[in-house]
């Protein structure tokens, strides 16, 4: 153990693992979660090569490889909460998003919160058991926040009883979503849905796109690899063209908006239904910049603690960087937001999955608020930890510069966040939205509730500057 | 009007106070300019654009308050007195600093005055030392084995040069001493100069 750090830690004035046991919510989790890392730290099967000496594409291979032995192993070890296997997940790839993240984490809980039961028969153990690998194909190469302007088209044919899909523009192309360019077999597609000559906006339609044998691509499907971008090099984000691709009324995802035989539409109970996959990624996301801020500081602190430099009293030996102020002021505030955001993260979680329960009971009453504040909340946090995390490296010097550091994987893995879900300037104004018509309410003397209730109180109290 | 409250920089719910105002002032500013754009015959989706850099502003705001607030919520639920006390600095200094970042936003809202701003100024550097003896073991907290860490600098060990040198000897342009380039190109170079 080098002495710089040993020390550091005999100085400290807090038990460290009640610490830790608050961050993971209790003794308990705390030692599930490092039960299941062992499962992984400790496999042979997992061992890999170092990814910053390999080209793209063995990247992608050995990715896939890991994958696919964690698939097998989450179910030997029968780990099926979703918590335990993002753990796992998390341990299988450190750091880094891989193929089959959207099949996990958008293809099968949009199964689970937008098919209806004979769709679940259908669809939800074959993409349990990996037959079908599936994707999330919303953004389009003209659009991708502004999910109205989305032009992918699905129009239902009654005379057969079939939607036919098709990308009408260059700029309607599926664009970004990973896993769709080598990876899966089946892809969620949000598209226009026109019935009987009207549009009825947005709704998800399971689309096959290769085949499950040979993994070709069908007809009518032009599909690949986006290339290079400026990291994500385990994942092949992809491109979808649709060619009038024909699929069966029974895979538009149904459990809301229906399309019956004829071609009538039914209307979902609630327009923001389709976003409920979304408001559940943003809420993760605030828990993702939580843990990138977290272990950039882990990395730029303990690194600061060992690291010696430059001169502060003539003649004495070169100090710790972290005993000069600066870096103290660099560091210490991302400290201190980093666990502010895990413990958002953890308050998002317990609200999204509340929220949730009441909207399976027919209770839709608090998801504008939920989809404002998870919006707001994903921007602000990855505004803030993106920049976070640049500070952290380059208070390591040069060698926050070396990929050893991981401190580049951390940034280049970490800014999509920014961007990804919803860019956050939108989601800013969509949060703002949500404020400017509770401060209308408030206005018109109406009593609110939840989170933007200050907006009342704010009204009639004052703050009295103090003379120090 | 409500007698005033008095801000106490020191005490985390008199801020989480000045946060809620700063937002909600921020939010009746954004309203209040769509309101004005309105007056003046713009639709409303140009009021609503040319009051979009006051809507941003006003939901960071927002955020703001939500993220100070839970971080002291979250204080009323730990038991241990040290791990509280610990916490309690961190987000005293969270909270302050985003008053530092953000000063202009609460002076021009009246709810602090300048001296205070100065004052938070050195408060936060007092916070920086109480924190000092223990910023290793609060990230010791964070619980990263260093496989999932996955970096040099931040092993938990702290020898870091050594698997530094380590990890730069494997990298694939070291396998050979030689690197065949030499052959290919510049030893021949050298005979046609």
């Amino acid at each position: 153990m080098n002495p710089d750090i040993k020390k550091e830690r005999e100085n400290a004035t807090f038990d460290v693992e009640k610490l830790t046991n608050v961050l993971d919510g209790s003794p308990q989790k705390t030692k599930r979660r490092r039960e299941i890392e062992s499962l992984v730290l400790n496999d042979p099967d997992f061992k890999e090569e170092d990814p910053n000496f390999l080209s793209r594409s063995e990247r992608y291979d050995q990715a896939v490889r890991k994958s696919a032995q964690m698939i097998l192993k989450l179910r030997e070890y029968g780990i099926a909460d979703p918590d335990e296997i993002y753990c796992y997940k998390n341990c299988v790839h450190p750091d880094r998003p891989e193929p089959l993240d959207l099949h996990l984490g958008m293809f099968l809980p949009t199964l689970l919160n937008q098919a209806t039961p004979e769709q679940m028969d259908k669809f939800f153990m074959p993409a349990w058991n990996l037959e079908i690998i599936g994707t999330y194909a919303q953004t389009e190469m003209g659009h991708g926040t502004h999910l109205r302007g989305l032009e992918t088209t699905a129009t239902y044919d009654p005379s057969t009883q079939e939607f036919v899909l098709n990308c009408p523009t260059i700029s309607s192309i599926k664009w970004w979503p990973g896993g769709l360019g080598k990876t899966s077999n089946h892809a969620i597609v949000l598209a226009q849905l026109y019935t009987q000559g009207n549009c009825h906006g947005l709704h998800a339609f399971i689309v096959p796109i290769r085949d499950m044998n040979t993994h070709k691509p069908l007809p009518g499907i032009v599909v690949g690899d986006i290339g290079p971008k400026f990291g994500f090099n385990e994942v092949d984000n992809g491109f979808l063209k649709l060619e009038n691709v024909r699929i069966p009324r029974e895979n538009m995802l149904m459990k809301y908006a229906k399309v019956e035989p004829d071609g009538t539409y039914v209307k979902p109970p609630s327009s923001k239904l389709t976003y409920g996959t979304m408001v559940f990624i943003r809420s993760m996301i605030v828990g993702e910049s939580a843990r990138a801020l977290a272990k950039s500081c882990t990395i730029a602190i303990r690194y600061s603690a060992v690291r010696h430099q430059s001169e502060m009293r003539p003649g004495e030996p070169e100090p710790q960087i972290l005993d000069y102020q600066t870096q103290q002021y660099k560091l210490f505030p991302l400290l201190a937001m980093s666990y502010a955001f895990a413990f958002v993260g953890q308050y998002m979680k317990q609200t999204y999955h509340r929220i949730t329960g009441d909207i399976n009971q027919g209770d839709f009453s608090e998801l504008p608020e939920l989809h404002a504040l998870s919006a707001g909340l994903k921007a602000f946090t990855t505004w803030a930890t993106n920049s976070a995390i640049e500070v952290c490296r380059m208070s390591c010097g040069g060698h926050g510069y070396s990929r050893s550091s991981a401190l580049p994987d951390l940034y280049v893995e970490f800014t999509p966040t920014c961007t990804y879900e919803g860019e956050n300037t939108v989601m800013m104004l969509q949060t703002a939205r949500y404020l400017v018509k509770s401060y209308r309410q408030v206005k018109n003397g109406q009593q609110l509730s939840g989170i933007v209730s200050y907006l009342n109180e704010a009204q009639h109290q004052r703050v009295q500057p103090q003379p120090v | 009007a409500s007698r005033p409250t008095v801000v106490d920089i020191n005490d985390l719910s008199s801020l989480v106070e000045v946060y809620k105002l700063r937002a909600a002032i921020l939010v009746e500013l954004a309203a209040k300019s769509i309101q004005q754009e309105l007056q003046r015959r713009k639709s409303e989706e140009d009021a609503w654009n040319n009051s979009a850099i006051d809507l941003v502003r006003a939901s960071d705001a927002h955020c703001h308050y939500v993220v100070v607030k839970l971080f002291t919520d979250k204080l009323g639920e730990i038991g241990d007195t040290a791990v509280h006390s610990v916490l309690s600095a961190l987000a005293l200094l969270y909270a302050l600093q985003g008053i530092t970042q953000n000063s202009g936003d609460f002076l021009q809202a009246g709810l602090l005055s300048v001296p205070q701003v100065l004052q938070i100024s050195v408060r936060i550097k007092e916070l920086l030392s109480q924190l000092r003896p223990n910023a290793v073991a609060l990230v010791d907290a964070f619980d990263f084995h260093d496989k999932k860490l996955n970096s040099v600098l931040g092993r938990y060990d702290g020898n870091v040069y050594e698997h530094m040198f380590e990890w730069a000897r494997r990298s694939p342009l070291n396998s050979t001493e030689v690197h065949e380039s030499f052959h290919k190109y510049l030893k021949p170079l050298r005979s046609k100069l």
